[in-house]
């Protein structure tokens, strides 16, 4: 399991770093496996470097060859550390809002491309992103979508663009949710039972 | 191995039998406030065998349970069914199609099926882990939850790897 | 301290129904004092009543009369409760993304309307809404405009139409903030030291 | 009464000095990701006597100070400047506009200001008390907490009403 976790991590982690120079034009990421924080804190406090949330500090080699040779590794803990373009490393709780989103989507992908699930439901992902953003996190979804099924959730039209199956659900006048209509690669199924759009 | 269907019945929302078929590839589900598409999420991760009902938003399980509207009365029961093509073999069963449902009676009385032959909680969960979909559901990212991954300790995110690996 | 609470508590009550039939369409909300939790929880397990959040059950008029007497009325928390048209009262739990938004706005507006404050700044507070809840939100903070001062802060074009005043912010190539525009009712200002949008 | 301007300087994103006027009415304040928008209600809510930092997204207070960028160096201070117009009176005191400022240094020293003369937080606090702004910002709604209220406890809630009262 420990080696999987490795192998798997090392995946997650090269990954991680291209996807934040797509989502973060111009910009770097990194993932550090850390020491687990002691305190029983939350890690916030012990952000020693900069540039990164939380975690009690980066292990050296040589620690991690201690940490191999007696002490159990499978306890560290995944750092997050993003330098946007132009800016510095700092906490990820002072990012904005969009900025954090595309961080944990950055993180989630990373580990997709290492080990694909069958499908992901990504419900509203993009709520805090500006337009420029949801772009390039369609254009992501898109360079995927051979590899993986994704079901999108989401109230905004733009998202609409990259699919290839789309669907409408609606609240019906009697109080219950109804499948409005199905477009698939643009030929529209009206299903029955179905009342027109703008009830 | 992708998800081909999800058919919901007495389930929030869905009073009425719904049926969503999905492709490979990006199906994008879109509507009003309030009109029912994080219930879908609600109802895969449901039927997935979710054991915590705040993970569906829910006080107790039979909040799920669709409790009547203006025009209709409550149901006794919520369905929930899922179809995985399972073409590629990654579910080591003799079938190209899988089936997992769940159901829940309004008195807390519930099962599990797998092909329509019911089963036990461990079972789906050996099912799904075969699929490559952890108990966790690491794969379904709730609507307001995507920061998530941020603000859990180093240690959790850990687990997101874990469960991949 | 206590009649205050009680006679603007009532202001409240009253304009958070008015609110919500605004914002939900044929739909009603109402506001509630309830006895403390008494087990520590957060009260979602009290959820007697159905179509609350949460809380210890709603006190009658003999129990407020004996609390008046006696026992310490202001420990009573706020019970809100709101059916949307065609649906049944529920936890607040289970509303949607948009659908909570809209309840925790109307809340705000309805304290806002008996008690106003010199100035409210709202940060993103539409991300969870559809178009038709963006525009029922923006018709009435046009209506409180007289009122008080708004500053929203938006990624929305929507939202930019009720702006009498409207600021554009941008990180710039020194990766520092700097004010790219300000329009008032209208006219153009643009500020010294300002690049073409779109750097 | 109204808040008329907004002066930072060495702010989180604000390395150099802006200054926003607002006027009464719809202020709009638009940008991309990033930009510093949510930086300008953090500026107000610290201005006011924020005494956590994790209510302007920071760890320690220093965490409000320009921390540098690839072409600037780091500000040695942070300073936000306040000004309401009081022609209304609202403020008990003999001015038209009255200016609220706060500078904090990396050495973690900080200053208070009511109309450029050095006061104490609880001056501050007081005079916008009479303001009709309550100490804990209620009137000031963060980006992602819009459902704060309807997550606490009933008896949470009645703190907004409190301050309001
Ligand atoms: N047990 C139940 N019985 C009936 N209706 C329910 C039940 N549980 C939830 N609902 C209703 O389902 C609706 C919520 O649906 P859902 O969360 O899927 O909306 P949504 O389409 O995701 O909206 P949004 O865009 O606002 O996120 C709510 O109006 C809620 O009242
Ligand atoms: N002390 C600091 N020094 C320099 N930059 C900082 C500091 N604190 C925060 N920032 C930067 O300010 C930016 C955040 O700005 P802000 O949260 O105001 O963005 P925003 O315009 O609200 O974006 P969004 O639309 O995504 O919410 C981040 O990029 C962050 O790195
Ligand atoms: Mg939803
Ligand atoms: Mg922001």
């Amino acid at each position: 399991i420990e080696s999987t976790f490795n192998a798997t991590f090392e995946a997650v982690q090269q990954n991680f770093s291209e996807v934040v120079s797509t989502l973060f034009p111009g910009g770097e990421g990194r993932l550090t496996l850390v020491k687990p924080e002691t305190d029983g804190a939350d890690g916030v406090r012990e952000d020693g470097g900069g540039g990164t949330d939380d975690g009690g500090g980066v292990m050296t080699e040589e620690e991690e060859e201690d940490a191999a040779a007696g002490i159990s590794i499978d306890q560290r803990g995944i750092e997050i550390s993003v330098k946007p373009a132009r800016k510095t490393v700092r906490s990820l709780s002072l990012f904005s809002g969009g900025e954090r989103s595309l961080v944990a989507i950055a993180f989630l992908f990373a580990i997709f491309l290492a080990r694909p699930a069958p499908f992901y439901i990504l419900d509203e992902v993009e709520a805090a992103l500006d337009d420029t953003n949801i772009d390039r996190l369609l254009i992501m979804l898109r360079s995927f979508q051979d590899r993986t099924q994704f079901i999108v959730i989401t109230h905004q039209k733009r998202t609409m663009e990259v699919a290839d199956t789309l669907y409408g659900v609606s609240m019906g006048a009697d109080g219950t949710s109804k499948i409005l209509s199905r477009r698939m690669n643009g030929d529209d199924a009206e299903l029955s039972g179905v009342e027109t759009i703008g009830d | 191995m992708y998800l081909k269907s999800v058919k919901a019945r007495g389930f929030k929302s869905f009073a009425r039998p719904v049926e969503f078929a999905f492709e490979p590839g990006i199906t994008v589900v879109v509507g009003p406030n309030g009109s029912g598409k994080s219930n879908i999420a609600d109802a895969v991760v449901w039927a997935m065998g979710e054991q915590s009902p705040s993970a569906v938003r829910g006080a107790t399980m039979q909040d799920v349970i669709f409790s009547g509207s203006d025009q209709m009365a409550p149901s006794g029961m919520a369905e929930v069914e899922l179809v995985f093509d399972n073409s590629c073999g990654t579910i080591p069963l003799d079938f190209s199609e899988v089936m997992i449902s769940r159901r829940l009676y309004r008195d807390g009385d519930g099962q599990y099926f797998i092909n329509k032959s019911g089963c036990r909680l461990i079972d789906v969960g050996e099912l799904l882990s075969d699929a490559g979909l952890g108990r966790d559901s690491h794969s379904i990212i709730s609507q307001g939850k995507v920061d998530a991954v941020l603000e859990g300790r180093p240690t959790e995110r850990r687990a997101h790897i874990e469960e991949a690996a």
